[in-house]
């Protein structure tokens, strides 16, 4: 809560929706907005009434850079929203940042209108912050799904600390929100012999593992291996790739999963991804790539799909023609699919289920076969 | 992740108005006070990496600055507003 922790001190608060963005249809912001309130409302004795006219407790807006009080916006981007703790005045209120693109999906190119105002109206209640990661509370934007959106327990504890739980007659049983129950199968060892990797890259030095929800950080800087989930990177990325690869020289790694691909620099997605894979030149009988690794030299980046492969120009931005072709008519010894690919130190490895195949740059010619996780220095 | 060197100040510049806005930072005005600035930017970063779950450093690592960047809401995370 905030400091003094403020609340409202009656359960019937008003609301009053003063303009609206013309990003998204009138009744959809009224139905993201009444959706939120009634989050707070299934977990609280709080009932929310809109009112048309008048001074509401809690008034919501649309504004861009500075709009009347001491917190200006920042355009796009960077702070999306803010709302006061409950008070007279300008208590309660919530204010959305026109400059940012708001929509009622949970796409990549604009900010779910449902999740950012269900958080700061979390604010005009009385909630602060919350560092949960996944809390609704938690101060960055992280798109999810909102078909069927529960509450996390964090959020539950918070706000029925300052109002307590619904009357019994007005709503869900608490214990029906129950925290996201984590779907994440267990990280498997890294030193199982048996381990397999579903895509590699390199990232600006550094050299990332994939497999399920998880990564495998290899870094130069540390010695031993770090393991986390792949939302600790990329929120919106969690669950996985089919392949992935760097382009150093201009600090982007490219991930692909299914049909789709997305290019980030460190942890930030660039604007207007993802994107079809067609878009690369991909026929569309190709509905997902197995692995990808780009060549610095060169600047060619080899596709792996089955048993055959593609090369792609970077500096053209386009496939190169006499492709696809045999994975083993140009790589001596490569007689089966690529699961994942990387480039490093002169060589290219190959790796297929458990085994990796170390293979020289230059002519194509197999050095010598490892296990997948011989990175690991077990 | 490794910094990309070349935008370093700029970079120093983002994070001071970041912890400004959400850290309640600070920064003396007067240039005699250049070191106890650096000491209490140092201080706000780690409150901020804490928050966050990061690696409490006290330096503005590749890490620490990427999630300064994330569309987030525009309320502190340590202090109301007055």
């Amino acid at each position: 809560t905030f400091p003094q922790s403020p609340r409202w001190k009656k359960e019937d608060v008003t609301y009053r929706i003063l303009n609206y963005t013309p990003d998204m249809l009138q009744a959809d912001v009224e139905e993201a907005i009444a959706k939120a309130f009634q989050l707070w409302s299934s977990v609280t004795p709080l009932r929310f009434t809109r009112l048309y006219s008048g001074q509401a407790d809690i008034m919501i807006s649309f504004a861009a850079g500075f709009h009347g009080d001491f917190y200006s916006f920042d355009g796009p981007g960077g702070t999306l929203a803010h709302a006061y703790p409950p008070s007279s005045g300008i208590g309660g209120d919530a204010h959305f940042d026109e400059d940012e693109n708001w929509t009622k999906f949970t796409t990549y190119n604009g900010y779910n209108l449902f999740l950012v105002a269900a958080h700061e109206l979390g604010h005009s209640l009385g909630l602060g912050h919350s560092n949960v990661f996944g809390a609704l509370m938690y101060p960055i934007y992280m798109a999810r799904d909102t078909r069927d959106y529960r509450l996390p327990q964090d959020d539950i504890d918070g706000i029925q600390a300052l109002y307590g739980p619904p009357r019994e007659s007005s709503a869900l049983p608490t214990k029906a929100f129950h925290p996201q129950e984590p779907t994440e199968m267990t990280p498997a060892e890294d030193c199982d012999p048996h381990l397999t990797f579903d895509a590699i890259t390199t990232l600006r030095g550094e050299i990332l593992f994939f497999k399920g929800g998880y990564v495998w950080r290899k870094s130069p800087y540390f010695s031993d291996i770090e393991h986390d989930t792949i939302s600790s990177f990329w929120p919106s990325l969690a669950s996985g790739f089919d392949a992935a690869y760097e382009v150093d020289k201009k600090d982007r790694v490219i991930f692909f999963k299914d049909d789709q691909y997305w290019a980030v620099s460190g942890y930030s997605i660039e604007p207007g991804f993802p994107k079809p894979i067609q878009n690369l030149g991909f026929p569309t009988s190709v509905g997902k790539i197995d692995a990808a690794v780009h060549d610095q030299n060169t600047k060619k980046t080899y596709f792996f799909v089955g048993n055959r492969y593609w090369s792609y120009n970077e500096n053209t931005q386009s496939m190169e023609r006499g492709y696809p072709r045999k994975i083993a008519a140009d790589f001596q010894g490569i007689d089966h699919t690529v699961d994942a690919a990387l480039q490093k130190n002169g060589h290219f490895y190959f790796f297929h289920g458990s085994n990796q195949y170390e293979v020289d740059i230059k002519n194509k010619k197999l050095i010598r076969i490892m296990k997948s996780n011989s990175w690991f220095n077990c | 992740f490794p910094v990309v060197p070349e935008k370093e100040k700029e970079d120093m510049q983002f994070a001071k108005k970041y912890l400004e806005n959400f850290y309640d930072f600070k920064e003396e005005k007067n240039s005699l006070f250049k070191a106890k600035n650096l000491n209490r930017m140092a201080d706000k970063i780690r409150e901020m990496q804490s928050f966050f779950g990061l690696e409490v450093t006290g330096e503005l690592n590749h890490k620490t600055l990427d999630m300064m960047k994330q569309p987030r809401c525009g309320i502190p995370d340590v202090r109301s507003y007055s």
